[in-house]
């Protein structure tokens, strides 16, 4: 699609398709968005990530990523319509991106498991559709694929998660074995001011803040906790949908190796997890008719944490 | 196809310690063919399971014989899998 005002956001795409989208976003926004290859994945495709930056070098930055689990569709649709919002925001000088992109640069990866999305394509076998993993080779042959959000360096093989390969939730063999999670994490710990770090998922709605290895407080509980609850009630004001809030530990369920802990481990306190809308009563497999809704009451949850961080430096 | 056909996806309430108990051992068979979308933490959460067609009647079993009650929230997966194919080439076609 030659043009991102004609691009269907209303639809689950493939991955070549978002990937077109992102250049076609990027040529049309080339003063202000840059397309980074941050390396491949175990199937060695690339992994780009969406850079808004109206200048500076390594400016404080907010990092948003989604599609960490392949088949949560909601959250890559979500995020191929938030990159067209920030650029369109960015350019008719709507409140508050510019100011936001006026002290800070923006990160968005769209598919942070290209492989694994791709395998939720795959056709004739539908049964794929529900693959949440990666696609790297295990110890059990019969077994592929690791959890991308158990494979952090934030007390990895901890309660949460599995260390058998056949498990939805394997952790893999060590911490960061993954091509995937060492190219995010090459990419944040190298540049060294991210202030903020977001990741989406669905099921379930839910803000989430650290600890999800630990029912501790996080030492930073309070001010997460107040942060994510004006986030939810901003989403709340769109369409009523309402989110739960509170640690990952306590309001989902005990996680290690996840990347919200490991990004507040290094001193990313505004970190923040979704759980997009999605009741269960469709799986993974919300109507497309409900992307643009579901990712617009998500931006107005973002744009608040965003703001937030703009206006709280550390 | 064939696969996924029959596959639903059930809402388990439990509603004691026992119970969580016992779906935690549960998940942790990871033979059982069981897809867990929720899991096993307190009893103000439902656990969601997507169940393979082959596993219903052991599911239903299990649930049973430990007095675990559940409802059924989508009764045949593969329906949403082709209304999402169909719409997805119809949007390729546009």
């Amino acid at each position: 699609e030659r043009q991102t005002k004609s691009f269907n956001f209303a639809a689950y795409h493939d991955l070549e398709t978002i990937y077109n989208f992102m250049d076609t976003l990027v040529a049309s926004h080339s003063n202000l968005i840059s397309k980074v290859n941050i390396g491949s994945t175990y199937e060695d495709r690339p992994m780009y990530v969406l850079k808004f930056s109206t200048g500076g070098e390594k400016r404080p930055a907010i990092w948003i990523d989604a599609g960490m689990h392949a088949r949560e569709w909601i959250s890559h649709a979500t995020a191929v319509w938030l990159a067209d919002r920030i650029a369109t925001d960015f350019k008719e000088n709507r409140a508050p991106v510019p100011s936001i992109l006026s002290k800070m640069d923006i990160y968005l990866m769209i598919v942070a498991n290209p492989d694994g999305y791709v395998f939720t394509h795959r056709s004739p076998n539908e049964f794929y559709r529900l693959w949440r993993k990666n696609r790297s080779a295990t110890s059990n042959p019969k077994c592929n694929g690791v959890d991308l959000n158990r494979n952090w360096d934030a007390e990895f093989s901890g309660p949460g998660a599995s260390d058998d390969p056949c498990a939805e939730h394997y952790r893999g063999p060590f911490a960061q074995s993954e091509i995937e999670v060492q190219n995010i994490a090459d990419l944040i710990m190298n540049h060294g001011n991210f202030k903020s770090f977001m990741t989406l998922h669905s099921y379930k709605q839910l803000l989430m803040y650290p600890y999800g290895y630990s029912g501790n407080d996080a030492p930073d509980r309070t001010e997460l906790h107040d942060v994510a609850t004006q986030a939810s009630r901003a989403l709340n004001s769109w369409h009523g949908t309402i989110y739960k809030v509170g640690s990952i530990f306590h309001i989902i369920e005990p996680a290690s190796g996840a990347s919200v802990d490991w990004a507040y481990q290094r001193g990313i306190k505004y970190s923040f997890a979704f759980e997009l809308r999605d009741t269960g009563e469709y799986g993974f497999l919300l109507p497309a008719d409900q992307i643009v809704s579901t990712a617009r009451e998500t931006w107005y949850a973002l744009r608040y944490i965003m703001q937030y961080v703009c206006d709280h430096p550390y | 196809e064939e696969l996924i056909n029959g596959d639903k996806v059930f809402r388990i309430h439990a509603e004691s310690e026992s119970h969580i108990h016992a779906l935690k051992e549960l998940e942790r068979d990871v033979d059982s063919g069981l897809d867990f979308w929720t899991h096993a933490v307190s009893t103000e959460q439902p656990v969601d399971i997507r169940v393979p067609h082959s596993r219903l009647y052991a599911l239903k079993d299990f649930l049973k014989k430990n007095n675990i009650p559940f409802t059924v929230i989508i009764n045949n997966v593969q329906e949403l899998l082709v209304r999402e194919r169909e719409e997805m080439v119809r949007n390729a076609e546009v």
